[in-house]
């Protein structure tokens, strides 16, 4: 009862648990199955599979385009913006033009729930769990901030040492399984172009780097096409954003995500903030997913366009 | 089941860097425990804070004893959860 048959009867519009998104996966790839396919990546700490929906109209190790969403488990408009994403690839593919030649020669990878022991935490334990769920022996602590995890100037300042701190780093880089997976996961593919990494809520698009002042070799490129993304994302609601490198319009922040990818050689690397209402933070209605996911669409599309369309 | 009964998520928007730099220190100060949920950047842009409710008094003392102003956010984390799973009980229905 209440269960959709179809990703045309899911509701994009509300929030769901971690069972509902499995199943969703899975009608997407059954219906679509020239189209999309589910890789497990790895397991999570208590033994949750680490999907991803690939998709692909074919060739062999294709120039490809990485989104995750949802790595701090409470931002809840993050995998349901995913959700939104993986329909609205197979929905666009074969008439929106710009998606259509993108996904003629290149591949999509989607990972809708990237912290997936954390997001069952959060709609079972503590709303507002944000780190992975794995012990940190010693301590009474649980779990580390996978966004702090990453083999980039990890252990620096803007991260914590302190295992009961939101930041925490973890023991050494890359301990936890669902960062592993992911780092294993890039280089065996070895043909990333493009990774995009989702968070909420601050109104942000950013690009390396977190740990170092030092500018990236393609900072030039990166803020213009920042600019770009903004400005179609802009076009929609008129959401505000900021936009630039992580260290000069947030904060230093070792050890994180994109930082890695892009000194694996993925010169695409950006990280969003999604929408903030200034009235909800990580509760943002769900009658704002769509709208959130509507305008995000854009500026991802902006990027994805601009690797299509420069390869290298 | 964790419940935040009593707890506010405050907005804090400093207006210098004498200010910024006493916020940033608040993230360090352990026996409030806060869970910040958007960090300190720059001047004039918000800061957004949780607060558990055994702490909530001393910490607003803490922000008015530094003339630092704030607003509230979320008046009751519990009743904006309970509402959030009343809908998405609602909508699975």
């Amino acid at each position: 009862v209440g269960q959709p048959r179809n990703t045309d009867s899911f509701d994009y519009a509300r929030y769901h648990p971690i069972n509902e998104i499995y199943s969703f996966q899975d009608m997407l790839v059954a219906e679509n199955p020239n189209m999309v396919s589910k890789l497990v990546i790895g397991q999570s700490y208590e033994g949750r599979p680490l999907n991803v929906l690939k998709f692909s109209t074919g060739g062999t190790n294709r120039p490809a385009i990485w989104i995750d969403t949802g790595i701090h488990s409470r931002e809840w408009v993050t995998q349901a913006s995913g959700i939104w994403f993986a329909k609205k690839i197979v929905k666009d593919y074969g008439s929106d033009p710009a998606l259509t030649a993108i996904l003629d020669n290149m591949d999509i990878f989607l990972e809708i729930v990237t912290n997936p022991d954390g997001y069952y935490f959060t709609h079972t334990s503590n709303r507002m769990w944000r780190k992975t769920r794995k012990p940190n022996p010693g301590s009474s602590c649980i779990g580390v901030d996978p966004n702090r995890n990453w083999d980039a100037g990890f252990g620096g300042p803007g991260a914590s040492s302190s295992p009961c701190s939101e930041t925490y780093r973890g023991p050494r880089a890359h301990s936890e399984p669902e960062v592993k997976a992911i780092v294993d996961f890039v280089k065996s593919h070895g043909n990333i172009k493009a990774f995009i990494s989702i968070h909420s809520y601050s109104q942000m698009l950013l690009y390396p780097y977190g740990y170092t002042t030092t500018p990236v070799k393609d900072q030039a490129e990166l803020h213009q096409l920042a600019q770009k993304a903004i400005s179609d994302l802009t076009s929609l609601y008129g959401t505000r954003y900021k936009y630039g490198s992580i260290i000069n319009t947030i904060y230093q922040a070792s050890g994180g995500t994109i930082d890695w990818t892009y000194n694996q050689g993925v010169k695409y690397s950006y990280t969003f903030e999604l929408r903030d209402t200034g009235l909800y933070g990580f509760l943002l209605p769900a009658n704002q997913i769509i709208p959130t996911a509507q305008e995000t669409w854009l500026a991802l599309m902006a990027i994805m366009d601009h690797t299509h369309k420069n390869p290298y | 089941k964790d419940t935040f009964e009593g707890h506010q998520v405050l907005r804090i928007v400093p207006k210098n860097d004498v200010q910024l730099s006493l916020i940033k220190e608040l993230e360090k100060m352990i026996e409030f425990e806060l869970d910040i949920w958007m960090g300190v950047t720059d001047a004039f842009s918000p800061v957004d804070i949780r607060v558990p409710s055994h702490t909530l008094h001393s910490f607003k003392s803490y922000l008015e004893n530094f003339n630092i102003n704030y607003s509230t956010m979320i008046e009751n984390l519990q009743e904006m959860l309970d509402r959030e799973q009343e809908e998405m009980d609602s909508a699975a229905r």
